[in-house]
């Protein structure tokens, strides 16, 4: 994998957004990862709907939660996603209003990635951006730098929110993971938030996937 | 005192021989009690309390029983649960006469109350129990708590809501606190705009439970970047 890499730095990353109080926030990772795979694939950033995730994704359960994995399926069989403008986020669910003619992306398949970090820094670097979903531990309270919570605070096994990886580095000698979150740009560095990479940190490796167009 | 037998009559005795107590522990039940209904709200049982100067004010460590109502209105509890006697720990500051929630920790027991005099109980306040309350501990929190109203316009309907999330927030001052002194990282935590919600509603209300409970679809493994 290169040295670093960052994707917000190559027109690959909307802007961040915000979920509201909603648990959301698996709607936001995985459009987040479909608009990478589709500015790396066709060229052209469009900030996608999340409400179209939360309203038409029958099987996840929009506010009270939902599933990447699910979500990359609904897509599938929806035939695509409407953009942000044209389907607005409400943060609540409302009745399905989604339009195939109004899908301005669609995606073939969805894959699950490696658990190795070293090679999902590659994939990513290759790639595009990252759905993974972690411990939220500390993020109530976060405000800036590289987190590492002690392992048994922060366990692989209770993995309670979605976001999306956008890039990777050192700082001053920490290997960090850059992470676009959905709680506005009011929240930690700008919106993002910056994890210990290498270590397994708050279950960062154990769910990451991405759409495939 | 010893606790009298009726739960009444426990009230009445207790209030007559712990009266310093009386207000922080009133203090502490209707903080406990914040948001309920009337007739589910939990009741005092017996108290007993340590305090210790801390600043300008004092420190109350409170071990108390609460007495849960039973419940059986369906729209309030899914199963109808009997009456329950809960054993709490509180941490009251009271200073200038104005009162803070620091701790609250609270479990089912059976009703006697343990007697383990050799718990410290301030272990989280503030990091260690051995250093000093900082000076002015509480009017130092109320200008905080102002100046993240004022940054994240917060409003609240009543005063008593304003005076429940001020106490939420100094708890949360806390655990940040706690928080920063255990990561390993260069991160640093303090005041965000979800420092005045409990952990409970963090929690509910923008994290995601579906994602530690079920495994979701299988998908297929993909192929590794091909080392250049």
């Amino acid at each position: 994998a290169p040295h670093e890499w960052d994707w917000r730095n190559k027109g690959a990353v909307t802007k961040v957004k915000d979920q509201g109080m909603c648990g959301s926030c698996w709607a936001f990772s995985v459009t987040g990862n479909v608009e990478g795979q589709w500015f790396l694939k066709r060229g052209a950033l469009l900030s996608l709907s999340e409400q179209e995730l939360l309203d038409c994704d029958t099987v996840d359960k929009a506010c009270l939660g939902g599933l990447p994995s699910n979500a990359y399926s609904a897509i599938k069989t929806l035939g695509g996603l409407e953009t942000e403008d044209d389907y607005s986020y409400h943060g609540h669910l409302q009745t399905c209003s989604f339009s195939a003619k109004k899908a301005r992306v669609y995606i073939n398949d969805s894959v699950e990635l490696t658990q190795n970090e070293l090679k999902l820094a590659a994939w990513l670097a290759e790639n595009g951006p990252i759905s993974v979903a972690i411990n939220a531990f500390g993020m109530q309270f976060y405000r800036r730098g590289i987190s590492h919570p002690l392992r048994p605070l922060c366990s692989p096994w209770f993995i309670d929110h979605a976001v999306l990886l956008v890039g990777y580095g050192n700082r001053s000698d920490t290997p960090f993971w850059a992470i676009k979150n959905s709680w506005g740009s009011d929240w930690g560095e700008e919106g993002y938030y910056y994890l210990h990479r290498g270590s397994g940190a708050c279950g960062v490796n154990t769910m990451a996937s991405s759409a495939v167009v | 005192a010893p606790a009298p037998s009726s739960p009444a009559a426990r009230n009445e005795a207790w209030v007559s021989a712990f009266p310093e107590l009386l207000g922080p522990a009133r203090y502490a039940l209707e903080m406990y009690n914040h948001g309920r209904a009337a007739g589910t709200r939990a009741a005092l049982g017996s108290v007993r309390g340590r305090v210790r100067r801390a600043g300008r004010g004092m420190v109350y460590s409170l071990k108390a029983t609460l007495e849960e109502p039973p419940c059986n209105d369906p729209t309030v509890c899914q199963l109808p649960v009997a009456k329950k006697t809960l054993l709490c720990s509180f941490e009251v500051l009271n200073e200038l006469g104005k009162h803070v929630l620091l701790r609250r920790n609270c479990r089912p027991v059976e009703t006697k109350v343990t007697d383990d005099r050799n718990e410290t109980l301030s272990s989280v306040l503030p990091l260690s129990n051995k250093a000093p309350l900082p000076q002015d501990f509480s009017v130092r929190m109320v200008s905080i708590f102002k100046e993240f109203v004022t940054k994240y316009n917060r409003t609240y309907e009543t005063k008593e809501e304003a005076q429940w999330r001020m106490s939420v927030f100094a708890s949360n001052v806390i655990r940040a606190q706690k928080i920063q002194a255990l990561d390993r990282g260069t991160a640093q935590y303090g005041v965000t705009k979800f420092s005045d919600l409990t952990e409970e509603e963090f929690r509910t209300f923008y994290l995601n439970p579906l994602l530690k409970e079920k495994p979701g679809r299988k998908m297929r493994l993909a192929k590794a970047v091909p080392d250049p």
